[in-house]
């Protein structure tokens, strides 16, 4: 439901 | 002492813009026929505008949030539920930092801008006038930067959001923040800050007249209108 905020998070620490 | 230099890095590294070029611009503001142009713009182009800008603070504040020590050791349903809830509400308080009180502007797309410009948003205008209400009142705290970045944790890291899977965690999170904010403002001197902060209440409903205004431009225009708005946004608040 929340996929960007998924993606956002679990892009490392960029 | 580990955890205050934890939320100051983490906060310095995300900050979207530096205080010391907000200072130095604060004089910095449209001219007449700037705001004109703006003002002739469509509901719909302001407003998406006004949804990017929001959507590039968000970005921040959820990287923010990533290098908080214990944030990411959330469960991901917590995490995404104190984005969701918090996340505009960190944008609020950092609009002070980005706030001229003495002339009622904010910095917006390069300069300053006052609430007038903001008028081809239509009804929203009143929701305008009340976030500048609320810069004004935050403000008049003369906040410096560490405290801003304790204010934004502490924002986010809410054991009563709703929804919340873990919130005995996220509340032993909060506690461990709130020692460290009172140490720093032991230091400080600035003890009588926690008594002088706006309530909760009044960052929780500015975000609900945020979504409200966003619903009553939808109810007025066909669907694809939010096509253009950035995915985040629509994610967040539609």
């Amino acid at each position: 439901k929340h996929r960007i905020l998924h993606k956002l998070l679990q892009n490392g620490n960029s | 002492e580990q955890l205050t230099q934890n939320v100051l890095k983490s906060y310095h590294e995300t900050c979207q813009l530096r205080a010391e070029d907000l200072q130095r611009r604060r004089w910095d503001t449209f001219s007449r026929e700037e705001i004109c142009a703006y003002q002739k713009k469509s509901m719909e182009e302001m407003w998406q505008r006004c949804a990017g800008r929001i959507t590039e603070a968000i970005q921040h504040v959820v990287e923010f949030a990533k290098r908080l020590h214990g944030f990411m050791e959330l469960c991901q349903n917590d995490q995404i539920v104190l984005l969701k809830a918090g996340a505009m509400e960190v944008v609020l308080v950092h609009m002070c930092r980005a706030f001229n009180a003495d002339n009622r502007t904010v910095f917006f797309e390069g300069k300053y801008a006052s609430a007038e410009l903001f008028r081809s948003l239509g009804r929203a205008e009143d929701l305008i006038g009340s976030i500048f209400d609320f810069a004004q009142s935050l403000c008049a705290l003369q906040c410096s930067e560490p405290e801003v970045a304790f204010l934004s944790a502490l924002v986010l890291v809410n054991a009563s959001r709703p929804w919340l899977q873990e919130p005995v965690k996220v509340s032993r999170l909060r506690r461990r923040l709130e020692l460290g904010f009172q140490l720093l403002l032991r230091r400080t001197r600035r003890e009588g800050l926690l008594d002088r902060l706006p309530p909760q209440g009044r960052l929780r409903a500015l975000c609900s007249q945020h979504v409200e205004q966003l619903q009553a431009l939808r109810r007025r225009h066909p669907p694809a209108l939010l096509d253009a708005f950035p995915p985040l946004y629509r994610e967040l608040f539609a």
